[in-house]
């Protein structure tokens, strides 16, 4: 494991537990799109189910567990505990638009045509545009909270260093997954806009709204 | 081999 695959996924912990913090300590989940991690906790479920199958190693393993397990804490903080605080009319993005297109280009494009091959071809799309309810809803609000900020931040910093693991796998060990590098550009380009806008107002101290 | 390589990935 190189250092930009390690910081990558600490990256992601970091994401996925600023994320629960803000909602567990804010006592709300305002502002949060409770449809992008709905699709968040399908992509681990439907991507770790090799969990029953294979054992890689213990950081895998326990890295899995936690990444599932703190999924289905956020969803179910959102919709159950803190659903009074929950601003479903902002987050109106239809997700049949994103998994059902997922769905069969997963059929359609993958290594081996088995179930688990199919769900973890599946879930490697699905996390490309998971994202996606939660721009929409900053969009149509036009504006986030700076801890909001701080988690897509992260978020998109994980995708980035894993695209600079990729290389460095390629360079190094000869190994490349066109399936997961071409899923992780996308992810990471659709960041983009949101990197630019962290780093011209978040970091200088702003909160990030949108121009009207 | 390359599907165990990968699987190793989060």
């Amino acid at each position: 494991m190189n250092i930009f695959r390690l910081f990558g996924d600490l990256s992601h912990l970091a994401a996925i537990i600023i994320l629960l913090l803000k909602i567990w300590k804010s006592r709300s989940c305002a502002g949060i799109s409770g449809k992008s991690q709905i699709l968040f906790a399908i992509v681990f479920t439907t991507r770790y189910l090799d969990l029953l199958t294979s054992f890689i190693s213990l950081y895998n393993t326990s890295m899995k567990m936690i990444y599932i397990g703190c999924s289905y804490a956020t969803v179910y903080l959102i919709y159950a505990k803190f659903r009074a605080t929950y601003d479903g009319n902002h987050d109106s993005f239809r997700v049949e638009f994103l998994i059902v297109p997922v769905g069969g280009l997963a059929v359609l494009i993958n290594h081996d045509f088995s179930l688990l091959e199919i769900l973890w071809t599946f879930s490697i799309y699905l996390e490309s545009v998971a994202i996606l309810p939660q721009l929409f809803m900053i969009s149509k609000t036009g504006e986030a909270e700076t801890i909001t900020t701080h988690y897509l931040f992260c978020q998109g910093l994980y995708r980035a260093l894993y695209l600079i693991n990729w290389i460095w796998r390629f360079y190094f060990e000869g190994f490349f997954d066109m399936i997961a590098i071409v899923a992780g550009v996308v992810q990471t380009i659709l960041y983009c806009d949101f990197f630019y806008l962290y780093v011209t107002k978040v970091l200088k101290g702003k909160k990030l709204s949108l121009p009207a | 081999n390359n599907q165990q390589t990968r699987k190793d990935e989060l």
